[in-house]
């Protein structure tokens, strides 16, 4: 049973979620079809720089993590930002967009220059987020989760971190019994993915470098 | 990594400002 106290903690969590996305007039210049590679480059920066920014506010919304040191929220942040990003494009590519979008905001991507060997492990990341139905709730809490990773580098006190995480966990591994009880496995294929995502994130400067080499 | 040094800059000045006012 899901308590009141881990109620209100979830309707926070969602509602900051919920409010921070990124502005429309950023994501419309996604679906526009005239693009140069430069333009392409640009428009997928731009959409990098305003997701970090997105996140971080909406972190700042996390209850206790704004009393964390100051260090060690900038190491939360940057160890985890790659993360909640992959996370959140996977949500919008798992969601029913109207006609035609998700075919163009998947050549924008196959065309920014990034090479083959990880647009593959990326897309299959998403679409095994895709498999799971996620619920709002259930989306907004792993990525609370997954910024408060104790062991990310550069964090120096890791209780402090685990004492915010813990309530996230279990408030999730609550709502994953009640919204999936033909699944007793559900949350652990959950945490799956935060393993998966640890990958994604390891390849990601490699995939950086690669990017800019092209 | 000098990959990343653009991303702290980013998640600092978003720490300190406010984009909701």
């Amino acid at each position: 049973e899901i308590t009141k106290e881990q109620r209100a903690l979830m309707k926070l969590i969602l509602d900051a979620y919920n409010r921070h996305q990124i502005p429309q007039d950023v994501t419309k210049k996604l679906l526009q079809d005239q693009y140069s590679a430069e333009e392409n480059f640009l428009l997928l920066t731009e959409m990098a720089t305003s997701q970090v920014q997105v996140l971080v506010e909406f972190t700042k919304n996390i209850p206790g993590f704004l009393s964390l040191d100051h260090e060690d929220q900038i190491a939360l942040l940057k160890g985890s930002a790659v993360e909640a990003m992959f996370l959140r494009s996977a949500q919008v590519f798992s969601r029913k967009m109207p006609n035609g979008h998700t075919e163009v905001l998947e050549e924008r991507i196959r065309k920014s220059g990034i090479s083959e060997e990880f647009i593959t492990p990326m897309f299959n990341f998403y679409k095994s987020i895709g498999e799971l139905h996620m619920v709002q709730e259930e989306q907004a809490l792993l990525t609370a989760i997954t910024i408060l990773t104790p062991d990310r580098p550069y964090v120096k006190d890791h209780l402090a971190v685990e004492r915010l995480q813990e309530p996230m966990l279990d408030v999730l591994r609550k709502l994953c019994v009640l919204q999936h009880p033909q699944e007793p496995q559900y949350f652990a294929r959950l945490l799956g993915r935060l393993t998966e995502l640890r990958t994604l994130n390891h390849y990601h400067a490699e995939m950086l470098s690669s990017w800019r080499m092209n | 990594p000098a990959s990343n040094l653009g991303l702290e800059d980013i998640i600092r000045k978003a720490l300190m400002g406010n984009l909701e006012e």
